[in-house]
């Protein structure tokens, strides 16, 4: 027997789902940090994050049409991690590390911690 | 997939949807 392994195709279906994201196809939620919204879909959100798990299989507030993240949280932090979720791709800003860490603590995006913990550890001098 | 014979196709899987029409 054999089958045919498409080596592209998770990134493939990842790339399609970004775009979709950027002209707001099928997105079903907004997620409001301070006064900045963000359009996404939950499937990847819950997909990516420990927390939007929690909420999206929550009977009461999966259909939530809009979450409040907590006022902490820091929406370029958020922007990068979004961005994360849908490119494989973390943008690394030594000036926004801290933002990016604490908002993926809170997000429960453990790996992501743990490479913004080594990324902390390799450039203190 | 064990034992199964496995090839590798490293072109697209799917079609790419456009970033705007």
């Amino acid at each position: 027997d054999s089958c045919i392994q498409f080596t592209r195709h998770a990134s493939d279906v990842l790339l399609n789902l970004n775009r979709l994201r950027s002209r707001d196809i099928l997105t079903d939620v907004t997620i409001l940090v301070n006064r900045q919204q963000f359009r996404a879909h939950k499937t990847v959100l819950m997909a990516c994050s420990g927390l939007f798990y929690s909420i999206f299989t929550d009977s009461l507030k999966c259909s939530l049409n809009a979450i409040s993240l907590d006022p902490k949280v820091d929406p370029d932090g958020f922007a990068i991690l979004l961005e994360f979720m849908y490119t494989s791709r973390l943008s690394l800003k030594e000036s926004l590390i801290m933002a990016i860490m604490n908002t993926a603590i809170y997000l429960q995006m453990d790996h992501v911690v743990d490479t913004c913990h080594r990324f902390i550890k390799s450039s203190d001098p | 997939y064990e034992g199964v014979n496995t090839i590798k196709e490293m072109g697209r899987s799917i079609h790419e949807i456009p970033r705007q029409d």
